[in-house]
């Protein structure tokens, strides 16, 4: 026990690359992707400041300053983070400054804590090195929204297996011209077919699918717009049970696949419950 | 005789490296 209000003292400042301070770090990171439904996930970009404790009775507690920088994956999307790409600068990039406090005992990291705040690059920043590129836009500004609607209506007027529905407005540009609005979006297919969905709000989320799109829609010169959407479908497939010794029952249920909105294609990451199979799904200008 | 000249003295704390290296960009 120490008397309250004396401070612990710290045990060492390390290197902020340190090896365990970047495992620590590296934790963080992942804890943060795990804890937030929106948007996009965070890649560790620059430990800032590093700090360790001692814990009793065992343990070492490190005290972070990370700096996070924004990828192309949606928290959603399972891709494993080494393979997301980072969000460029051109893209008026948004980034992460944390305080975490991540324990170490037995050689094991576990996040204490963690506090984020986000923000997007400075437009005077984008600017400097890219003065045309199109700059983030409110996600509720109605030509966003508009662009979404558009986007989504096209997708699903392909004819797919199931009428897909928003979930999520994720990302919105502006191009410097104000003619074109560059959109991010995630959807959810449904049980509903395309071609009978009469209340879009009585059709239900299939579980553990995503579709990832992209969308554009360009007013043009003599009235009209022009509208190009681009999904990637992720469908959750059951996982093929580990074989069982002979005599004992597996406590698994019967695997019922349900029927993906989209085919399948080849399993790429296996967790601990489903394989996740991804699928493009392109569709063209409309 | 020479006097003997300083020796190398103390060794000059260790700065701790921070902020560490920048993995992607500069922000």
């Amino acid at each position: 026990a120490r008397s309250p209000g004396v401070p612990v003292a710290p045990v060492r400042d390390p290197d902020c690359d340190d090896l365990d301070v970047e495992q620590a770090a590296l934790a963080a990171v992942q804890y943060v992707n795990n804890n937030h439904k929106h948007g996009y996930k965070y890649t560790l970009n620059q430990v800032d400041k590093a700090r360790v404790y001692q814990r009793r009775p065992t343990g070492e507690v490190y005290v972070l300053e990370i700096d996070l920088v924004e990828t192309c994956c949606h928290v959603l999307d399972p891709t494993p983070l080494e393979n997301c790409t980072v969000r460029q600068l051109t893209e008026h990039a948004v980034e992460g400054d944390c305080d975490v406090s991540v324990l170490k005992v037995d050689n094991q990291f576990m996040v204490l804590n963690a506090k984020c705040e986000s923000s997007p690059d400075s437009a005077e920043d984008v600017r400097k090195i890219c003065p045309n590129c199109p700059l983030l836009a409110p996600l509720n500004d109605t030509k966003v929204v508009h662009a979404v609607e558009a986007a989504l209506t096209a997708f699903n007027a392909q004819k797919h297996n199931n009428y897909f529905k928003l979930q999520e407005i994720s990302r919105a540009q502006f191009s410097p011209l104000q003619s074109s609005v560059y959109t991010e979006f995630v959807t959810v297919p449904t049980d509903c077919k395309p071609i009978d969905v009469i209340d879009p709000a009585a059709c239900n989320p299939l579980p553990n699918q995503h579709g990832f799109c992209k969308g554009t829609l360009t007013e043009k010169v003599g009235g009209g717009e022009d509208v190009v959407a681009t999904c990637t479908v992720f469908v959750a497939v059951p996982a093929v049970p580990a074989p069982q010794p002979d005599g004992i029952e597996s406590s698994l249920g019967p695997a019922v696949p349900a029927e993906p909105a989209v085919p399948a294609g080849p399993p790429v990451a296996a967790g601990p419950a489903v394989a996740l199979g991804p699928l493009l799904v392109d569709a063209p200008a409309v | 005789p020479v006097a003997p000249g300083p020796g190398p003295g103390p060794a000059a704390p260790a700065i701790p490296l921070c902020p560490g290296r920048i993995r992607h960009f500069k922000i």
